[in-house]
């Protein structure tokens, strides 16, 4: 699975997400990627994608909940990825990037490990495979 | 305003035996694809639009899962999903299915702008994407050499590879098979992490 997020100069957040899914996976199997508010969300709040565990992404229903806990608990983007990393999830394993409105950028994962990079504005530039 | 930023990843659940090589190429795609970003944002280009770029060019890749390089079905073939959104009135488009659409997040994105819905999947959604134009190629352009060795691993073990990126002198079948992780309420022995 790829993902990419992005928040513009004008603070406008977007999400995207891409996959092939699981080898040897039933025909007509369908994850979470497509699935808006699961694999995938954006808001005027924050951009998430996730990737993993597609079930327990779907169950968790993790992109759009990213979102929820910023509008209406009020949380700032690296509690918001905190907590449903943390209380999302249930037994699953993924991992999710976000940016928010504010241009801030976070990533968060319960796996082993995620396939990831993150730039701002500001010049800071990082890519990381493991915690 | 806090500025532009981005973020890109390439699936999570990764073999911690990954040969340092494999790593490498990672690191250098995702290098190439927050590189692909940062000059786009810099010229003032949206955020979807940048978005959509940059899947592009991971679907593109043959390294990580999606486009070219997609993990393969039971049968063989590809059957690939995408989803886009934009956050600023929370428009949509989503894609399921997918077999011979070179880039489903194109397509995923002309549902959003083209369409009267937000998810089409299959045949339909094949038939939007020769309606709106877009590049389609036979679906063997997306199976690697790779992934069929991956495939042929997991058919010998009965089960859903752990992590799909296990070379194949790796040991899948004993990622597959000792694993205590349930999924979905199943063993991790039939399911796995994308």
């Amino acid at each position: 699975t790829v993902g990419c997020v992005v928040v513009d100069g004008k603070g406008h957040c977007a999400a995207g997400t891409s996959t092939g899914g699981l080898m040897n996976k039933m025909m007509g199997r369908i994850g979470d990627s497509p699935l808006i508010g699961a694999g995938t969300y954006a808001s005027e709040f924050c951009g998430v994608s996730c990737t993993g565990e597609g079930e327990a992404i779907i169950r968790a229903t993790l992109a759009r909940d990213v979102s929820a806990v910023m509008e209406y608990k009020g949380l700032n983007l690296q509690e918001a990825v905190d907590y449903v990393i943390k209380h999302r999830l249930d037994e699953g394993f993924a991992g999710l990037i976000a940016v928010s409105n504010k241009g801030e950028v976070v990533c968060g994962f319960n796996s082993n490990g995620m396939f990831r990079g993150c730039a701002t504005e500001d010049g800071f530039m990082e890519v990381a495979i493991w915690e | 305003m806090g500025g532009w930023a981005i973020a890109v990843h390439g699936g999570a659940g990764i073999d911690p035996n990954l040969p340092a090589e494999r790593q490498e190429e990672a690191k250098q795609l995702l290098t190439r694809c927050l590189n692909l970003g940062i000059i786009a944002l810099r010229s003032n280009v949206s955020a979807i639009d940048v978005v959509e770029l940059v899947i592009r060019e991971l679907e593109t890749d043959p390294l990580f899962n999606s486009g070219r390089g997609s993990a393969l079905t039971e049968k063989g073939t590809v059957e690939m999903e995408a989803s886009i959104m934009d956050g600023t009135k929370r428009r949509c488009g989503a894609v399921s299915g997918i077999t011979t659409v070179k880039n489903p997040i194109s397509l995923a994105r002309l549902v959003m702008d083209k369409s009267p819905h937000s998810y089409l999947a299959f045949s339909g959604a094949e038939d939007f994407a020769r309606k709106q134009g877009v590049e389609i190629v036979d679906n063997e352009y997306f199976v690697t050499d790779d992934n069929v060795g991956m495939l042929k691993l997991a058919k010998e073990a009965n089960s859903i590879l752990f992590d799909y990126r296990i070379p194949p002198m790796g040991c899948a079948g004993a990622a597959a098979t000792d694993s205590p992780i349930q999924m979905n309420g199943l063993p991790i022995s039939i399911y796995a992490p994308e």
